[in-house]
């Protein structure tokens, strides 16, 4: 048997609401540890990876591991029929579940719903976990400003950090720009801006990509960037307690 | 002229 309640509900619809439009059917699998997701996005640019630990929910039992394949657009759908503050508590009976269920909890209703699961064949990719020689926290609204700015004026957003910061840049047929943004140790957490770098990256990314990331800004006020030269950038947002949403996109290489 | 990568070539299968 599986169960996981969330206390807070409003967080697993914001997380859902998140991936949405990266990402379209998903296996979710459950373990001792937690839940957690990893999917590509139809043309394989990003790769969607969630974790969330047992120890973050109101309520956790994962007796055996267990794959269920979902529609995000359906789980939506059940979604949609509870309220934002109401608890969530996702549920399984079978060894090999055909259908997950949930429960919506407030101080006044209780919901019940079953979701059918799919069987998916989907590729799981290991992802290592390196070092990266430059990692950028930042707040997540502004990041989001940068690429909607940034992105008015070419589809290709380039990266560059150095010792004094991180920089954003933009080439189009219209002309060019950037933006830089400077470190700061404000005592508002959520304001800081911090910069480790080991060594210098500039790397260039599709800012469509970004666009559809930071819908994940609603999960956590700070954002953290990390990069190497040439390899995909990870942009990952904390969930407080509980886990973490990371999102890779693949870099954009000169031939 | 830069081409976009995907993520495969990056990440190996499990």
């Amino acid at each position: 048997m599986f169960e996981a309640k969330f206390e807070d509900g409003g967080l697993f619809k914001k997380i859902v609401e998140a991936i949405k439009e990266l990402v379209k059917n998903v296996n979710l699998e459950a373990n001792g540890t937690g839940i957690s997701l990893q999917a590509m996005d139809t043309s394989h640019v990003a790769l969607v990876a969630l974790q969330l630990n047992e120890k973050g929910f109101k309520k956790y039992r994962c007796e055996k591991s267990l794959t269920m394949g979902l529609s995000i657009e359906n789980l939506q759908k059940i979604l949609k029929c509870s309220g934002n503050d109401d608890q969530i508590t996702l549920r399984t009976q079978d060894e090999e579940p055909t259908t997950l269920s949930f429960t919506f909890e407030s101080k006044n209703r209780i919901s019940e719903f079953q979701l059918n699961l799919m069987s998916l064949d989907q590729e799981q990719l290991g992802v290592p976990d390196t070092e990266y020689s430059s990692v950028v926290r930042m707040p997540s609204n502004e990041f989001t400003k940068i690429c909607r700015e940034l992105g008015n004026i070419n589809e290709a957003i380039g990266i560059e950090t150095s010792k004094e910061g991180i920089k954003f840049y933009v080439k189009g047929d219209i002309g060019e720009g950037q933006v830089s943004v400077k470190i700061n140790d404000t005592e508002k957490p959520e304001e800081r801006v911090e910069c480790e770098v080991d060594e210098p990256v500039n790397l260039s990314f599709a800012v469509r990509y970004f666009n559809l990331f930071n819908k994940a800004s609603a999960l956590s006020s700070q954002v953290i960037l990390s990069m190497s030269q040439d390899q995909p950038l990870v942009i990952e947002y904390i969930i407080e307690e509980m886990g973490s949403l990371k999102l890779y996109l693949a870099p954009k290489i000169n031939d | 002229l830069k081409t976009q990568q995907s993520i495969p070539n990056f990440f190996t299968d499990m």
